[in-house]
């Protein structure tokens, strides 16, 4: 099971979205892979159409020790999608597990319990922050795909998420590398939105995707049919791009 | 000196592009304003033109009580606007004020040293999070603007926000009231946004500002030179929207 967190502490910048429809397209294309919503904020769950009062346990149980990770799988409307939904009580985490010693790699532990399953990919949504949850999916983690807008901000935090990369990898995860750095929001007509991304491939070369996705509303409406684009409209520009991004990943990995 | 909080726990919806041209433009209407960045993302310190490595103290050192707030304080292109900046570091609060009996009051506590300092208005840029940073803003503030982008994650996320809102309210600031809600990176062709809009208002009646702010790309590009829309491009639709917003926000407080 390869594992790639999907992670980025600027707020809004295309993370669910990502993560969401990168594993869908992933489903649709045969390989069994698992969506793990690491944020307080449930959207990936609310996302996949899951109500968030009809779950019985999520990943804050889990990772307090109190149910299995196996117990808390759901399906979804894919047969090979399968999720582990969160809740806004994932946020007393940070706080509750002060001064344990392996605070870091709860998620790490929970998830090399389920190899025997047989997901060939598991994503990790992550929350706008480089706190504890972030910490705990990146050390969990093979890989880190990075969503960007191509916008001031965006890019200025770059050099921060770079820098907790490299942290986590030299004290807890030294098997952890860039996946890559996917545009997103993409709207080729603003100056600045090709200025960013002259600049970021420029920089980052073969570390960022050669698939962009582009500003495409019905990727914003998708979710409030609780369901990923391509089962949503599957010929928008946005599934597209998710889909053409989900074959680029697997050909990298020797997967298509 | 009114202390207004800008807030929403959902990401990238428009909070640090609204404090800053809300304050700006308020500064441009004679009102002496402060902008205090509470996010270790520092967006409003370097939205500003500040940069980063030039600062030698900022909001974390005075929550850990190293520093007097007066003394952090700089100064902006505009006379009447000046910057509490924040940095990175401001991460480590979280943690290093477990247990410290009134950790979510540290904020309170120094904007009540300026209140000679002759202020009107006070506007604290919150993170992505509903973490202890945002509820230090919370407990130290008059009221909480919430910027709303019209989609539906942001409108999923409404209701955590008001509960926590309701919470700090009843354990930390009595006095802690909705100062409204504002639609931003409105796009009247969409669909999805009209129907946000039409949802919110209808719920919310008069909370929500009748000032709508649009997309509008040189809200975007200002960042990038360091200025709030107002002085990089005083005649866009974003500039126009934010000093429309200042104004609506005076004449609410018979300030007009
Ligand atoms: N390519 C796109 N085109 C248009 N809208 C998009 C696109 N990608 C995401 N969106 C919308 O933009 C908003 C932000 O995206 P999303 O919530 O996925 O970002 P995020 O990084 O997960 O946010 P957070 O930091 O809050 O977790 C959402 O309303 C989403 O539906
Ligand atoms: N009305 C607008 N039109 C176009 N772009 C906008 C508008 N408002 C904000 N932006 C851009 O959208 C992005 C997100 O806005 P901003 O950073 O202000 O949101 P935020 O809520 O402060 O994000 P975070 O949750 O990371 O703190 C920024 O790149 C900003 O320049
Ligand atoms: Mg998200
Ligand atoms: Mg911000």
């Amino acid at each position: 099971m390869r594992i790639i967190c999907v992670a980025n502490q600027k707020g809004g910048v295309g993370k669910t979205t990502t993560a969401i429809n990168l594993a869908a397209s992933l489903a649709a294309a045969e390989r069994k892979t698992l969506l793990v919503d690491c944020d307080p904020q449930a959207n990936a769950t609310s996302g996949m159409g899951i109500d968030g009062k009809t779950i019985r346990a999520h990943l804050y149980h889990v990772l307090l020790g109190r149910e299995k990770l196996k117990e808390v799988i759901l399906p979804t409307e894919m047969p090979l999608l399968s999720l582990v939904p969160s809740a806004p009580s994932l946020i007393g985490l940070e706080v509750e597990m002060v001064g344990h010693p392996s605070r870091e790699r709860l998620l790490a532990k929970s998830l090399r319990e389920i190899e025997d399953l047989g997901f060939r990919y598991a994503f990790l949504d992550c929350p706008p922050s480089l706190g504890l949850l972030t910490v705990n999916a990146l050390t969990a983690s093979h890989s880190v795909l990075i969503p960007l807008q191509c916008e001031y901000y965006a890019l200025e935090g770059l050099t921060n998420l770079l820098r907790t990369i490299r942290l986590v990898k030299a004290r807890l995860n030294p098997n952890l590398e860039l996946e890559g750095i996917v545009l997103t929001m993409f709207d080729g007509r603003m100056n600045l939105a090709r200025q960013v991304e002259a600049e970021v491939r420029g920089h980052f070369g073969k570390k960022v995707f050669d698939t962009v996705i582009p500003r495409n509303v019905r990727l914003a409406e998708a979710p409030s049919h609780g369901k990923p684009a391509i089962l949503y409209d599957i010929s928008c520009a946005g599934s597209r791009a998710y889909l053409e991004l989900a074959w680029e990943l697997m050909r990298k990995h020797g997967d298509a």
